[in-house]
């Protein structure tokens, strides 16, 4: 089973077109593993995006090189799977 | 229930079908389960056919959920949904009238693999199963598989990424399930599309920013659908074309739909905080549910007295 330890997931809120687009260029890339919760599409939406930990320092680096405002919204997503896991597991036993 | 499911939790695929098979026992004259395909490891696929009339083949609505496994809101809702249609049947005047003249088939995994995956292997996995010659990557994208603008803006030909396409239109056995199942039906009159977690209402197109025939009266109908939901609890969706109002995304459902002549054709990103991604706990399922239901109504209200 896979596993998220330190996985994070970001919010970026991206402000203008040019920001679009230095996000849309790593949607397709697969050098930092990144996967896409939200994509990159306006100015409205924030950009949700699952960051393994390995790439979680360059990934950073990148947002602030290049002026992108970030917040973490996960902070272990492997945390809040064994929460989700364990509140499956009592829900099926209570079923039972 | 005269059972003991707890539809405020998540469930696992046999759970839910066995489910479906309860609500189809407790009310035999208003609800069938139909077995539709398969998918591609061999798992059944299933819709409830809720239906008042005999023989013909009355206008229908198709409800899809679960299309993306890991959005597990879609699939609990669906199957709320499942036993709200039953119960409220000749309580609810709105869904009583609804059924006295159309039927409504809802297909509450309409991606079995990928949701026994999402449970098994991988929280986070998206598509569907199916292997890819020549990569070592599975699955398409079953939300960009349908033929409508196939391969087009919004979808990747890159088997590894999370919206890749399929190497062609209805190449993902789920999804041709439901387009042969539909076609010779032939009287479908809406296609809703369940998914998560940004609180949009959506209507064709996808593949384009070019307007839809339909586009003012489907907008009007997104927007009363929307306020009917709004008024649970305040939950706001934004309402709008798929391609403005997300993002382009060719070869999906409904576009699909509409282009072949399902005219209320929708999708739902259901509520979420968007803190959690797609781990929305287990205690929003309901609350979700009964606001997503006023607005799947307000839709089916307008289906019904609005037929052509």
């Amino acid at each position: 089973q896979e596993k998220f330890f330190g996985d994070q997931v970001l919010r970026i809120n991206v402000r203008n077109g040019d920001e679009i687009s230095k996000l849309s260029q790593l949607v397709n890339s697969n050098n930092l593993k990144l996967n896409f919760w939200k994509s990159p599409s306006s100015f409205n939406r924030p950009v949700d995006v699952l960051v393994p930990s390995v790439s979680l320092q360059a990934f950073k680096s990148f947002l602030r090189s290049q002026g992108l405002e970030y917040a973490v919204t996960i902070e272990d997503l492997q945390a809040l799977l064994d929460n989700e896991d364990d509140e499956m597991q009592h829900n099926e036993g209570q079923e039972r | 229930s005269s059972n003991n499911f707890n539809y405020g939790a998540y469930h696992s695929l046999e759970a839910i079908y066995h489910e479906m098979d309860n609500i189809a026992a407790d009310f035999p004259d208003l609800a069938r389960r139909v077995k539709i395909g398969h998918s591609f490891e061999n798992r059944p696929m299933y819709v409830l056919k809720f239906s008042t009339g005999k023989g013909v083949r009355r206008p229908a609505v198709w409800l899809n959920a679960g299309i993306h496994s890991r959005e597990w809101i879609s699939q609990a809702t669906a199957i709320w949904t499942a036993r709200k249609i039953v119960s409220d049947y000749q309580r609810d005047p709105a869904i009583t009238s609804i059924l006295e003249k159309m039927d409504i088939f809802l297909l509450p995994v309409a991606n079995p693999d990928g949701y026994v995956y999402t449970q098994t292997q991988n929280r986070l996995w998206r598509k569907t199963r199916s292997r890819n010659p020549g990569s070592s990557c599975i699955g398409a994208d079953p939300n960009r598989n349908w033929n409508a603008s196939f391969a087009g803006k919004g979808a990747s030909d890159n088997p590894c990424s999370e919206v890749y396409h399929g190497p062609h239109a209805n190449s993902e056995v789920e999804v041709k399930s439901v387009v042969d199942f539909i076609q010779k039906h032939g009287n479908f009159k809406g296609f809703i599309d369940l998914h998560s977690y940004s609180q949009l209402l959506m209507y064709p197109y996808g593949y384009s920013v070019k307007k839809a025939p339909d586009a003012e009266e489907l907008d009007k109908v997104a927007r009363l659908a929307a306020k009917a939901l709004a008024s649970v609890s305040g939950t706001e969706y934004q309402v709008g074309p798929t391609c403005t109002t997300v993002y382009p995304a060719s070869g999906s459902s409904i576009d699909w739909a509409y282009d072949n002549g399902i005219k209320f054709a929708f999708t739902f990103e259901l509520r979420d905080t968007g803190t959690y991604g797609f781990l929305l706990p287990a205690n929003q399922i309901i609350p979700t549910a009964e606001e997503t239901w006023l607005g799947l109504k307000t839709i089916m209200e307008h289906v019904r007295d609005n037929l052509y």
